[in-house]
């Protein structure tokens, strides 16, 4: 993990570009830099434990666990472009039939060349039903037209899609405010999750998804994919301590089976290996 | 136009009349910071402030700009001079474009498509993606809304074979380019990396795109280097330009790999597609 093993000058350095490299944000990398320095100690291997202790503590303080208790239970998923909320939704989809759940999955990228066509067909390989509608289609409408049948058919869960919006635009981010008051319309606390899709690819830059997603909704819970890549995730720690949003669920591949549960352990480990 | 960590050092140097050491290191650790926010490799940090601070010592103060302005200007002329040199354009053949699951290729095989036709040349698009549901589908409809020949090869189960007969046609219908789109892949997959390498040994390809997230973090150049590695990248397109990513990746790439960022994807429409300025990346990249 650490190339040099005497603790000088240039070993805080290299702590400070490993950290940097953990996608862990600049300012986050300095201040824990910062902290190793002053508690002064005598080897690489009792800073890497002290780190993977503190990453484990931050972490480990907004656990949340994915329950849905509601019925029918909606979950909206939302997230920028190509951070794959549709791949995401097939996997729950097929983890939730499997438990014996009656699912619904409602198709509201409108917008997208094809986006309904990929949702409907993980919903085929899910068992999943599935609510879509044309292209340019009003995503509101087809999210009512979801709900209601949800509603009237005794659906256990509806698992919405949504458009890839970036963060900095504040009329898709009102879009999304549309949908959430939409589900109000049949269940008054709204969606029993919201889950934000992030992948682990995308640097500091999800700390500012975070942000604006989370206050344009309620944002309930992470999706953390593409983990079975090379990137570590680190943006993660800098949520979850300036947030206190949990990661709920990671994407580990591409097949219907690459969802797990987020656990703290293994996360860290893995990013300190 | 001056904001943050930039606006810290340039001021930080105010009221000097030459660039003495230890101002022009304060002035630079800024300026690292700064980089490595815009998530720019550190190695590349490294030797680009490394060069900076040769440069900035030997300088004087400019005539009618005062010692931090100085610094400023020789980071922006010299961060101009790493990204330059980047033409909007492609040679005439097989386009394969290549990258990371969900980064834009498809998208952006859409708006090459209507860029190139908009100059008045003949294309045709297909796809060689037989994984992602619906895949060729989406590339189908762009070619609808762009209004481009798309060489259909649904129900297809091998990619090369797909990129051979969709070369075949291009070449019997006298197209100028064919933009091949592939899959998204993991550089670290070496299955699909062969996979890729089989297809351009295939199709002879006059281009071969990596088409990249601007908002990628700290493995974006260790990944880009692999793509690179296996099969010679001759362009790059970064796409989500739109967002507020301040776009490292593009100084990591001119610096350390060399490869030239062709065009910057602005937006989801098939119109959002912009040549490279290199200075107007400098400016994003100080931020
Ligand atoms: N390797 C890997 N790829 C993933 C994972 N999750 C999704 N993908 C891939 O990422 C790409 C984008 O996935 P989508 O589900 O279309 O993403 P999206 O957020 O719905 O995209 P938009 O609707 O266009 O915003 C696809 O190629 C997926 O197969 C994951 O956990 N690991
Ligand atoms: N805002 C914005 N979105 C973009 C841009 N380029 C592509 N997108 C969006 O990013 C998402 C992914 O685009 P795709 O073209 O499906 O990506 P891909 O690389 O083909 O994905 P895979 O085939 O799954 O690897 C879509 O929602 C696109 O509309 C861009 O420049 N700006
Ligand atoms: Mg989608
Ligand atoms: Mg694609």
């Amino acid at each position: 993990f650490f190339k040099r093993s005497k603790l000088g000058e240039e070993f805080y350095e290299e702590l400070e570009e490993i950290l940097i490299k953990l996608d862990i944000g600049v300012d986050t990398a300095i201040s824990l830099t910062e902290e190793v320095r002053e508690k002064n100690f005598k080897s690489a291997e009792e800073v890497k434990e002290y780190l993977k202790g503190r990453f484990k503590e931050i972490l480990s303080s907004c656990k949340g666990k994915f329950r849905l208790t509601r019925k029918p239970s909606v979950v909206l998923f939302v997230g920028i472009n190509g951070s794959g909320k549709t791949t995401t939704i097939g996997k729950l989809a097929y983890k939730l039939t499997k438990e014996g759940k009656k699912v619904l999955i409602v198709a509201c990228d409108t917008f997208r060349a094809a986006a309904t066509e990929q949702l409907n067909e993980w919903a085929n390989r899910a068992n999943a039903d599935f609510v879509g509608d044309k292209e340019g289609t009003d995503p509101g409408a087809v999210l009512y037209k979801g709900l209601k049948k949800a509603f009237e058919e005794n659906y256990d869960t509806v698992l919405v899609d949504t458009a890839g919006r970036l963060h900095t635009k504040e009329h898709l981010l009102r879009e999304m405010q549309k949908l959430v008051k939409i589900v109000k319309k049949f269940d008054e606390k709204g969606p029993e999750e919201i889950l934000l899709v992030l992948d682990a690819t995308i640097g500091q830059n999800s700390i500012k998804q975070a942000k604006l997603f989370s206050s344009a909704v309620d944002v309930s819970g992470i999706v953390l994919t593409k983990l079975d890549g090379t990137a570590k995730g680190g943006a993660i720690v800098a949520i979850c301590k300036t947030l206190k949003i949990p990661v709920k669920f990671i994407g580990i591949g591409e097949s219907i089976e690459d969802l797990e549960p987020f656990d703290v352990e293994k996360f860290v480990n893995a990013m300190f290996e | 136009l001056l904001t943050g960590r930039i606006k810290n050092a340039v001021d930080k140097l105010t009221g000097a009349k030459r660039l003495s050491e230890k101002q022009v290191n304060k002035a630079l650790r800024e300026i690292r910071l700064a980089l490595l926010e815009a998530d720019v490799d550190p190695a590349v940090v490294k030797s680009f402030i490394k060069r900076l601070r040769e440069k900035t010592l030997k300088a004087e103060v400019i005539k009618g700009l005062n010692p931090g302005e100085t610094v400023l200007k020789i980071v922006y002329d010299e961060l101009t001079d790493i990204l330059g040199k980047n033409p909007p354009e492609l040679k005439k053949g097989v386009v394969l474009l290549v990258g990371l699951q969900g980064t834009g290729k498809t998208t952006t095989i859409g708006k090459l498509a209507n860029w190139l036709k908009k100059k008045g040349h003949s294309v045709a698009v297909s796809s060689t993606d037989i994984r992602r549901p619906a895949a060729m589908l989406q590339l189908k409809k762009l070619a609808q809304s762009v209004g481009v020949k798309y060489y259909d090869f649904e129900g297809y189960n091998d990619p090369i074979q797909i990129a051979r007969e969709a070369v075949k046609k291009a070449n019997e219908e006298g197209v100028e380019y064919l933009l091949l789109d592939t899959a998204g892949r993991l550089h670290i997959d070496e299955e699909l990396m062969e996979e890729l390498k089989k297809l351009k040994q295939e199709v002879n390809p006059s281009e071969v795109i990596y088409v990249a997230d601007a908002m990628q973090g700290q493995e974006a150049l260790p990944i880009l280097k692999e793509f690179h590695e296996k099969l010679g990248l001759t362009g790059v397109v970064l796409t989500k330009m739109d967002g507020d990513a301040r776009g490292g990746l593009a100084l990591s790439v001119k610096e350390a790999v060399g490869v030239p960022i062709k065009f910057v994807g602005v937006g989801e429409k098939l119109e959002d597609l912009e040549p490279f300025y290199p200075d107007r990346m400098a400016q994003r990249i100080l931020g």
